[in-house]
């Protein structure tokens, strides 16, 4: 873990409490190179370091008793100025449905995340629909259904071989609206970040629908690749929030810390397994615990 | 005679930011430059990019197969037990391969070992009809491993060549589901008598350093033999392919490349230094 790592550079040194440049500079070195092992982002360590560098000047680190305390604190703290914020909201639309636009990258879990989000709202007594806007994954509608089935929540879809997903989003928008849904959410193809038809027939489905809530789902085990296709559905479809999955693995999660730092975009939800209740609203600190390891 | 070098702490600071935004992972990037800085002594280099074709070099020895242990056997039956974590790409990654051995004129046939995931059987029937192959299954919420012995009778009653056995999704810290998937090869190797077994690890090309931790838990659980490598078809460079290639010994047998069953390759070292270190 990154105490010990700090211990180990502080530790070496005598009870003269009397740090020079190249100790804290050893010590930052550690702290960069356990961010990037929790495939934190290259450049998103690198300023990180140089925030906690300023912080740990500013403090007078090289005075204190415990500079190995000290250190972990100052990179505690800017964890949580990072990661922490506000708390999560769904945001509601003036009338309803207030529609909830699921997008991300290949197999990140947006399907299991339609049903997971479905069942959370209806606990708390909204009426809810899922559209399957997704037409080209083989039997991804088959999924949809399939999991709205299983937990008895309504399910919009129509034959993928004779349909488009802009025409299953206005449509299950409209049947919505008749039917008095709160929440109406789109599951919709993972695709590319760098695939332009695709990333235009997103903001096709967003135009159509105008969603309060588009949520990148991120794979908790992401690795560099984070913010370069993260940044550019933000970029390209504007993303208000992100959901963390498949935290319930080991992957330390350094994706989260990169997207939230680079794009401002807030955690709001995290996936800790297939089932639709292994669902939660994010905690900052669970972030940055994984991260120091 | 002293010209200046151009190998300086810019130029080694770049070629570090280079592999690890790759994915090569921290560890995996110190020692390749280690070794980089004792050829430009030993070599004498003078040029940034004589030194990057050297790396361009180690890396793909690094990835470099160095067995002849075939990814696919051609003259013998086999039976290939797909594996991996949720969503890496295991069923579409099954379809490519079935795309290739039946242009080889193989005699395939898949086994709908995912019981547990919504639309799973659906997904990989649709395939098997699309590609013309048959689909050995039971219903949804059967035991997987019941699932396997059926195709691999039904695969020796049909004389197949190549038995795909597609499993549901896992993440290597689930305990019974890795026991559960120790089961399953267990199956296939007391009934798999005539045909040759081989384990697929699939790895999406996304993954950061937890695709080495993959790599080692259901290597150790499985025997994994070699590795499909997915979604190279977009801005992720798979660089975590070094550090499995590297520290584990397993090499890289595939890659994907799209979402289309032709959309796969066979894994191409220097082709993949070239693109992770243009
Ligand atoms: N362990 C675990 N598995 C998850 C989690 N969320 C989703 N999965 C699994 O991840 C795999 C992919 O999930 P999907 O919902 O199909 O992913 P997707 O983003 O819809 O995939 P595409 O539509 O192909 O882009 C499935 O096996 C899910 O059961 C999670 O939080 N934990
Ligand atoms: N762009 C791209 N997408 C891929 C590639 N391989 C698979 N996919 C997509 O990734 C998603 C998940 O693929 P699956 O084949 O369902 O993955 P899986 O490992 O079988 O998933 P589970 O069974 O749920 O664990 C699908 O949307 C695939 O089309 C690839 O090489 N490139
Ligand atoms: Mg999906
Ligand atoms: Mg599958």
């Amino acid at each position: 873990s990154l105490s010990d790592k700090l211990g180990g550079v502080f530790g070496k040194l005598t009870n003269s409490g009397k740090l020079s440049e190249k100790d804290i500079d050893a010590a930052l070195r550690e702290v960069r190179l356990a961010l990037l092992e929790a495939d934190v982002d290259f450049k998103v360590a690198r300023q990180f370091v140089k925030n906690v560098k300023e912080r740990a000047d500013g403090e007078k680190v090289y005075a204190s008793l415990t500079p190995g305390q000290s250190v972990i604190r100052i990179v505690r703290d800017e964890l949580a100025q990072i990661l922490g914020g506000e708390a999560v909201e769904i945001a509601r639309a003036d009338k309803p449905p207030s529609v909830i636009m699921l997008v991300g990258l290949q197999g990140a879990g947006k399907t299991t995340l339609a049903a997971k989000l479905a069942l959370w709202l209806r606990k708390q007594k909204h009426p809810v629909m899922m559209a399957a806007c997704d037409l080209q994954r083989p039997a991804a509608v088959d999924q949809l259904n399939q999991l709205g089935k299983q937990l008895d929540l309504s399910v919009y879809s129509e034959e993928p071989s004779s349909s488009t997903p802009v025409k299953v989003a206005k449509a299950a928008y409209k049947k919505a609206a008749d039917e008095g849904v709160h929440y109406l959410i789109l599951d919709t193809a993972g695709r590319l970040a760098i695939d332009n038809d695709l990333m235009g027939e997103l903001e096709e489905i967003r135009d159509a629908t105008s969603p309060v809530e588009t949520l990148l789902v991120l794979d908790a085990m992401t690795g560099q690749d984070a913010v370069r296709s993260g940044g550019e559905f933000n970029d390209r479809i504007g993303v208000s929030g992100m959901v963390l999955t498949k935290m319930d693995g080991d992957a330390r999660g350094g994706a989260a810390l990169s997207m939230r730092s680079a794009t401002g975009v807030p955690i709001k939800f995290i996936g800790v397994g297939e089932r639709p209740d292994q669902f939660e609203v994010y905690h900052p600190d669970r972030i940055a615990s994984r991260i120091l390891g | 005679i002293f010209s200046r070098s151009n190998i300086d702490d810019d130029f080694w600071d770049e070629l570090e930011e280079a592999l690890v935004i790759s994915d090569v992972g921290v560890n995996t990037t110190m020692s390749l430059i280690d070794d980089l800085r004792d050829i430009v002594k030993d070599e004498s280099l003078k040029e940034p990019d004589q030194v990057r074709v050297r790396m361009r070099e180690l890396i793909a020895e690094m990835l470099s197969d160095s067995s002849d242990f075939d990814a696919i056997p051609e003259k013998e039956p086999v039976v290939l037990l797909v594996v991996g974590v949720n969503g890496a790409g295991k069923t579409t990654s099954i379809a490519k391969l079935v795309d290739v051995a039946k242009s080889e004129g193989r005699n395939v046939m898949l086994a709908a070992a995912d019981t547990f995931r919504a639309g799973a059987i659906e997904q990989i029937n649709i395939w098997g009809d699309r590609l013309g192959v048959p689909v050995i299954s039971q219903q949804a919420g059967s035991d997987p491993g019941a699932v396997a012995f059926d195709a691999l009778n039904a695969a020796r009653a049909r004389n197949v060549d190549l038995l795909i056995i597609d499993t549901a999704g896992r993440l290597h810290t689930t305990h019974n589901l890795m026991e559960e998937l120790r089961k399953v090869r267990g199956i296939v190797e007391k009934n798999g008598t005539g045909f040759t077994e081989r384990i697929l690890l699939v790895i999406d090309g996304t993954t950061g350093q937890n695709g080495l931790m993959q790599a080692k838990s259901f290597t150790e659980a499985v025997d994994c033999n070699g590795v499909f490598l997915t979604k190279l078809d977009g801005t992720a460079k798979g660089g975590v392919a070094l550090a499995i290639a590297g520290e584990l010994g397993l090499p890289i047998w595939f890659i994907g490349t799209g979402e289309k069953s032709a959309d796969m390759s066979a894994f191409d070292a220097e082709a993949f230094a070239s693109a992770l270190l243009p």
